[in-house]
């Protein structure tokens, strides 16, 4: 563990709790993309399916079942206790045109052809283009509330920070994943024009209001 | 380079 990984998982956490906050305190899901979360439902149960045969360490342990409970609980929340809020008309990003490409990708390239190996690998490509129906609704109704727009920061800055613990890994450890590090490149480059929006308009108070 | 096959990381 080093210091870039606990803040990327502290931020990674921080991003799921406060959707849920956003969630219950406005008892509203308006604005956040059900398809997005249902991919990093999708995402965490893909891979994390080591949970029960590999124990690596009690946080390990225990942020892997908050990260697969969370996300089930979000998709409860989205659509059947707070499903009337549920804003379909903007969030129609057909993500079977992206689970189906990054399924083939993760038969295709993967460290080891084994059935646990290619499902993390199928995770780590589809988490890095998860967000996409998220920053596609966004721009589809061309704003976005000021929490979901921390939520994103939050969610962005993990993967971001990520890239820096595998530079110190590298350096440090001889550790090197190269999936993992291009997926992760791609994931946080998905949030740089979000990132650009985040720093120069809701730092200084404002809404996010892309060009509709 | 070391793949590490103990996946240790989230």
């Amino acid at each position: 563990m080093n210091i870039f990984r606990l803040i990327g998982d502290m931020s990674h956490l921080l991003a799921i709790i406060i959707l849920l906050i956003k969630m219950w305190k406005t008892r509203s899901v308006a604005g956040i993309s059900g398809k997005s979360q249902i991919l990093f439902a999708l995402v965490f149960t893909t891979r994390y399916l080591d949970l029960f045969t590999s124990f690596v360490s009690i946080y390990n342990t225990c942020m892997k079942v908050f990260f697969i409970t969370a996300s089930y609980f979000t998709l409860f929340l989205m659509y059947h206790k707070f499903k009337a809020t549920y804003d379909s008309n903007h969030d129609t990003f057909r993500i079977e045109f992206l689970v189906v490409p990054v399924g083939g990708l993760a038969f295709l390239v993967n460290h080891e052809f084994a059935p646990l190996e290619i499902l993390w690998t199928f995770s780590i490509y589809l988490e890095s283009v998860a967000i996409l129906p998220q920053l596609f609704m966004v721009s589809k109704t061309g704003e976005a509330e000021t929490i979901t727009s921390h939520y994103l920061f939050a969610l962005g800055s993990y993967r971001a920070l990520y890239l820096l613990n595998w530079i110190y890994r590298y350096y440090f450890e001889g550790f090197f994943d190269l999936i993992a590090v291009v997926a992760g490149v791609v994931q946080t480059i998905l949030y740089c024009d979000f990132f650009y929006l985040y720093i120069t308009k809701v730092l200084k108070g404002k809404k996010i209001s892309l060009p509709a | 380079f070391d793949f590490l096959k103990e996946k240790d990381e989230l």
